[in-house]
């Protein structure tokens, strides 16, 4: 057990106890700031816990979620970096000061908290959700096609067994209802960043359609800005785009929801790939992953603080 | 626990449209069992699908009798996961 956020290792990946325990711990270690939100249970009953970094008062929120697919353990592992990061910062940095200052921050470490750990138990490779499917032997459903934005359309699979499955009906996973009922009811959010990997992406609506979102120049500028600071530290390489154009035609996506919905800045990332792991990206990879991921959210961040709406 | 003894992931690459209809026909054939880690259907893109120890001669004469190149990304899954979680166990110790 790792009782202190100091002596915790970043630089490898944990289960979810262990994920989940740190939270704890953080939350210890940075009352005034930081709290944990139980948003709501996944299908086989687990906590989806939110970090809630706030200086008070219900303040525009930005909302980041990692680990929708299971098998992506980069984004959980950069999520705890980036927590860290925000809390060791506020205060120090004015620049994360300023901004936590101004919005609440929440974060969702574990988005599929029952397909990540099943990716520790039995099959490291599991991408969707381990909801039971009636009528099909085959298990889970892409939460990343299970949104109420263009659902069920041809970027995603009426096939239970296919990994891009949508599910029954909109939101008929609890991870991703839980989410939904909660930025829905919170009322301002105002950015939404999802974490994937490892394509090295930065996208943005429109997933289902062709279509270009009204404020696509805007997303544009600052994907551009994002992917820039995200380079400046290792030159890592990021394309951006809307995510139709850019890799494919993906409907029941985050983003796409999270904009149809009203939030602006709607992203997803798509964190670094070596070109020789895929997901098993070597732990070693961690640190450097989450550092420049963290320059390309704070450009967003300092962009949405400087552009109320 | 699944085993991915053998299994390799190919980073495939389409040069036109017909290859990536291609691609499209040998990912859907269901009994081949192939996993795509990473689909973007662009042109200039690669593609990385995780094939089973059983399907890689199916899998790579049928790209290689329709020229769409691939290389191998990762020579045999279960030894890169096996060390994945060496590397855990040391981390923990």
């Amino acid at each position: 057990q790792e009782r202190r956020t100091n002596s915790f290792s970043y630089s490898t990946y944990h289960t979810l106890d262990e994920i989940y325990s740190w939270i704890d711990n953080l939350v210890s270690e940075y009352p005034k700031l930081v709290s944990k939100i139980n948003i709501g249970h996944s299908s086989e009953g687990r906590p989806l816990y939110v970090l809630k970094f706030s200086t008070g008062d219900n303040k525009p929120a930005i909302w980041i979620d990692n680990g929708i697919h299971a098998r992506e353990w980069i984004t959980p592992a950069t999520g705890i970096w980036t927590a860290k990061k925000i809390a060791s910062s506020y205060g120090k940095d004015s620049l994360v000061t300023d901004i936590i200052e101004q919005l609440d921050i929440f974060l969702l470490i574990v988005t599929n908290p029952d397909g990540y750990s099943y990716t520790h138990s039995t099959n490291r490779m599991w991408r969707k959700t381990r909801s039971i499917n009636v009528g099909s032997q085959c298990v889970g459903v892409d939460p990343n096609r299970n949104w109420n934005a263009g659902f069920g359309g041809p970027g995603s699979s009426s096939n239970p067994c296919a990994e891009t499955y949508h599910g029954a009906y909109p939101h008929s996973e609890p991870e991703i209802k839980s989410v939904a009922d909660f930025i829905l009811d919170h009322g301002n959010v105002k950015a939404l960043l999802t974490i994937h990997s490892y394509s090295q992406m930065l996208l943005f609506p429109y997933g289902y359609t062709n279509s270009l979102a009204p404020d696509h120049e805007e997303l544009n500028e600052l994907a551009k800005k994002a992917a820039t600071a995200l380079s400046s530290l290792y030159e890592t390489r990021y394309t951006y785009g809307t995510t139709i154009a850019t890799i494919y035609q993906a409907d029941g996506t985050t983003t796409d929801w999270g904009y149809d919905n009203g939030i602006k800045y709607s992203y997803t990332f798509e964190l670094r790939d070596t070109g020789k792991y895929g997901f098993i990206l070597p732990a070693s990879q961690i640190i450097p992953t989450a550092e420049e991921t963290w320059l390309a959210l704070v450009e967003i961040m300092k962009h949405v603080k400087d552009h109320p709406y | 626990q699944n085993l991915y003894v053998g299994d390799q992931v190919l980073r495939v690459y389409a040069r036109d449209n017909v290859q990536l209809e291609l691609l499209r026909q040998l990912v859907a054939t269901e009994h081949l069992q192939i996993d795509i880690w990473r689909s973007p259907t662009k042109l200039g893109l690669s593609m990385d699908v995780s094939v089973p120890f059983t399907s890689l001669q199916g899998a790579k004469v049928f790209l290689e009798s329709n020229n769409i190149p691939y290389s191998i990304m990762i020579e045999d899954v279960q030894a890169l996961l096996d060390q994945e979680q060496q590397d855990m166990k040391a981390s923990r110790l």
